[in-house]
Parts: C-alpha cells; structure tokens; sequence
C-alpha cells in the first residue's frame, strides 16, 4: 500500500491511497485503502489522512475519519488523533500506519509495525525518508 | 503559506534483516521520487489534490512498492488494484477497487470523482469506466514482478492462510 497526504499554499489538504491488497486475498477481498473514512480521508476542517496496514481493522475503527473527528470534534492535536486512532486499531488486533497533514501545515504520522516506508518534505521543514 | 506533503510506502513486510541493501536503497529512491513530483507541484503554488495523485503515481509505477506495478498477487495468481482521492475543501472522493488493468489505478480514482456522479466503482465496470476516460489499460501480468510470484508461492505453500501479518504488505 501506498498513501500521499499533502496541504497546499491556500492551506487546502488532500488524500490519496493506493494498493494490491494483502498477499492471497481471496473472495474479491477489498481492505481499507479505497474505502472513503477507513484508509482514505480528507477534510479542511481537520486533516487529510492515508493508512496502511491491517485493513479490516481500518474498516472497523473507521480510522481516517475517526482521525479527522478526534481534532474537529474533541479538539485533539494532529499527533495526538493519529496515536489515538492507531492505539484504537491496536486494542482491537490491528497494526499499521498513517500519515496525516493538517491545514495548518502540521503534519503526524505513526506506526504500530516494525516499519514503515515513509517520506516527508515541506517548504519549510527538511525533506526525510526513512524506514524503520 | 507554506505547504507539505507526506508519504508513506507501505508497512510490516520490511522486518530489520529481511530487506537487502539493494531493495532498501531502490525503495528509499522510491520515496524521493514521489517526494519530488509532488513537492515541484506544490512549490509551483499548485493544488494539494495534484500533488497527492502525483506522488502516488510515482509509487504506483515503482515495483518497490504494493501498489500497481509491485502489487502483490490473489490467491488465483493476478493483481487487482484499489486506491481513493479526497480532497479536502468540498469533501470530493474518488475511489476504485479490484481493477485488473488500469495502469494507474489513482488516476481512475480521480475520474470517478471528477466524471462520474459517483465515490467508487469497481472491478470490470471500473476498468471499463477507466477506459473510456481514456486511461491505459495493460495487461494484468503487466503489474507482476517476480518477487511477488515467489511471496505468493510461500503463503500458498504455508497453507494460503489470510496474511493477517502483513508479513508481504
């Protein structure tokens, strides 16, 4: 799985996710990724949101928009909704990632797994790739 | 104002020891690449929504990565591909799932939310919806590399058990 959260110079955020889904999938299978709240979210009211991971329990906790809530409705921070959301996924058996950004040009992200190919760069942040 | 994009390429299929220096390296490429074509767009003043497909699709075409060419394999042995856009000002979506020749399976999200009156098509509909929007379409063997083939060969000889690990991503 692939994911690109991004904010604008008019302060506008996006979300983009892409996959092959998990190794073996049978029965027409579909995980988080292009399911519109789960893997994928965007809002300029809170944040823009991409996951990856153990989909159905991205499906379950409704992790993107539960993300976006969490800063629009309880008033939490972007890396405080991202850990909450992602602990979320974790008491119920899941792990993963997310990355976020929000229209202020705060930008999170958070893994549960060992890993996670990541990237960021902003004009006023230094540009990091990393893995582990 | 400022503005940032941020990435990711998947996760828990690349365990410390299990990804050779060469695999490390073509990845790390990878994300700089996608880095690159999305932030010329968002320095030029361009919009978050063009520089989130772009950077995708920069990460669709790369087989480092589980997402159209590099896409690990069904049970049954093909790709099928899903992916999703939203933006963020009128809450606009796109999304496809279990395409099998959309060469950019991003791009087609993108037009199911800009020239469909719909969120998400699948399947033979969404790749025929794709084709007549003018998106190629390859051959499903097209998105096969074969280290896929080989992960798919040890999940099915272990038993094809749900890869609920994400050991292969």
């Amino acid at each position: 799985t692939i994911g690109a959260v991004a904010v604008d110079q008019s302060g506008h955020v996006a979300a983009a996710t892409s996959t092959g889904g998990l190794t073996a999938k049978r029965w027409g299978r579909i995980g988080d990724s292009p399911l519109i709240g789960a893997g994928t979210y965007a809002d300029d009211r809170a944040a823009a949101v991409s996951a990856t991971g153990l989909g159905e329990l991205f499906i379950r906790t409704a992790a993107a928009h539960e993300l976006c809530a969490l800063i629009r409705l309880g008033g939490l921070g972007l890396q405080e909704a991202l850990d909450a959301v992602l602990g979320e996924v974790g008491s119920l058996g899941g792990k993963g990632g997310l990355i976020a950004v929000a229209p202020s040009g705060e930008v999170a992200w958070g893994f549960t797994t060992p890993d996670m190919y990541r990237g960021r760069a902003g004009s006023d942040i230094e540009r990091c790739v990393a893995i582990y | 104002m400022s503005w940032k994009l941020v990435i990711h390429g998947g996760c828990g299929a690349m365990r410390p020891g299990t990804v050779s220096k060469e695999q490390d390296e073509a990845a790390r490429a990878g994300l700089n690449a996608a880095l690159d074509a999305g932030s010329s767009i968002l320095a030029s003043g361009g919009s978050s929504l063009d520089a989130v497909e772009a950077a995708a699709r920069a990460l669709e075409e790369d087989p480092s990565f589980n997402a159209g060419r590099g896409s690990v394999l069904t049970a049954d042995g093909h790709v099928e591909l899903d992916a999703a856009i939203m933006e963020g000002t009128t809450r606009r979506a796109g999304a496809v799932a279990g395409l099998r020749t959309t060469r950019a399976p991003i791009a087609a999200a993108r037009a199911a939310m800009e020239l469909s009156p719909h969120v998400l098509l699948t399947y033979e509909g969404g790749d025929r919806f794709a084709r007549d929007q003018g998106l190629e379409q390859v051959d499903n063997g097209w998105f096969v590399i074969p280290e896929r083939a080989a992960q798919l060969d040890r999940v099915m000889a272990a038993g094809g058990q749900f890869d609920a690990d994400i050991k292969y991503g």
